[in-house]
């Protein structure tokens, strides 16, 4: 494994985005995989539809008919692939644009298709299999413990004590190591997209330290592949 | 604070000292710069005032993230006038999480060399 990687040095990342005052972090970090796997299957990158996900997918999670994608209400990233998967894909950014409400119907427009899944699955918690899957596979939609989140401002989060218990999704797209001088050592570091805007964190970005689970951010990882289809 | 054997070395060294102005010594200041930065508007001066008490209150609580976690930078952020449950209604959503026991599970990849 590289010592460091950073999909936003390949093309594999498209510009942060925001989800405004709505609960649809789990489609942002779903449309941040595949637009990453998309690339690496096509060679380009397309910013995808996250309102699709917010409107169309309802999709139930297969251990608990109660916790179902809902818009604004909160989400899985897994339900949104198995969405994907049976809608045939998603549609570009600019063709079903995000309204950052749960208020709109579905629109979706099979034949303007632009990304489709594979096939996707579970990473397991060992942090060198995540770093391999994330080189191999391209940026990985993860779960986190926000509540360090709404203070961020910069550097590299490693706090002494945080929850577990997750409720926001991130896109994981690199890892690197920086000199902590708190700690007077190098500290390894995941790098995390998330969909709070560029005027939130080190522009839109998070770093979060590695090694020991730190908020849950290694519990649920997910990578998926993408099979190419011509947009009409 | 739980502090395992591998890392107890990272806590010999803690930061004592700080040439930041304290933003809770003037708070009324802050959530002025905050309004502006970030084009906040309050309906009426009930508004206002909760909005400014909770503001304080984040301000506290980011002095606490700080102490917590002294590698990164903590403050005010566009959620500062929010209180932790308001945040986590408004922008997080995640679903809880039961995978099902036939989940795919990725293949191991080779980590060596």
């Amino acid at each position: 494994l590289p010592t460091d990687f950073d999909w936003r040095d390949h093309g594999a990342v498209t510009a942060v985005k925001n989800q405004g005052s709505c609960g649809s972090c789990w489609s942002f970090s779903t449309t941040g995989a595949l637009e990453g796997a998309n690339f690496l299957a096509t060679g380009k990158l397309v910013s995808l539809s996250e309102q699709q996900l917010v409107d169309c997918d309802h999709e139930c999670d297969p251990e608990d008919a109660r916790s179902c994608d809902s818009g604004c209400n909160g989400g899985l990233m897994n339900s949104a692939f198995e969405y994907t998967l049976k809608a045939g894909g998603l549609q570009r950014e600019e063709d079903y644009p995000y309204t950052g409400t749960d208020r709109g119907t579905c629109k979706f427009d099979k034949t303007k298709i632009a990304a489709s899944v594979a096939n996707f699955s579970v990473v397991s918690l060992d942090e060198d299999q995540i770093a391999a899957n994330v080189v191999k596979n391209g940026p990985l939609a993860v779960a986190i413990n926000a509540v360090f989140m709404q203070t961020y401002m910069g550097g590299v989060s490693c706090p002494y004590i945080c929850s577990k218990r997750l409720d926001h999704g991130v896109l994981l797209v690199g890892y690197g190591e920086g000199y902590a001088p708190i700690r007077m050592k190098e500290k390894p570091y995941w790098i995390i997209k998330n969909s709070w805007g560029e005027s939130w964190g080190e522009n839109g970005f998070y770093k979060i330290c590695r090694g020991r689970n730190i908020c849950g951010v290694d519990s649920m990882v997910s990578t998926v592949a993408a099979i190419h289809t011509h947009s009409q | 604070s739980i502090v395992s054997p591998d890392e107890s070395d990272d806590l010999l060294i803690r930061q004592v000292v700080s040439d930041g102005e304290d933003p809770l010594l003037n708070p009324e200041h802050h959530f002025l710069s905050f309004k502006k930065r970030f084009g906040k508007h309050y309906a009426n001066p009930e508004e206002h005032a909760l909005r400014f008490g909770v503001f304080k209150s984040n301000l506290r609580r980011a002095k606490r993230h700080q102490k917590l976690d002294p590698s990164a930078v903590h403050g005010i952020t566009q959620f500062a006038d929010l209180t932790p449950a308001e945040f986590r209604r408004s922008y997080l959503g995640l679903r809880p999480l039961r995978l099902p026991s036939d989940a795919h599970k990725a293949p191991i990849l080779p980590t060596n060399d």
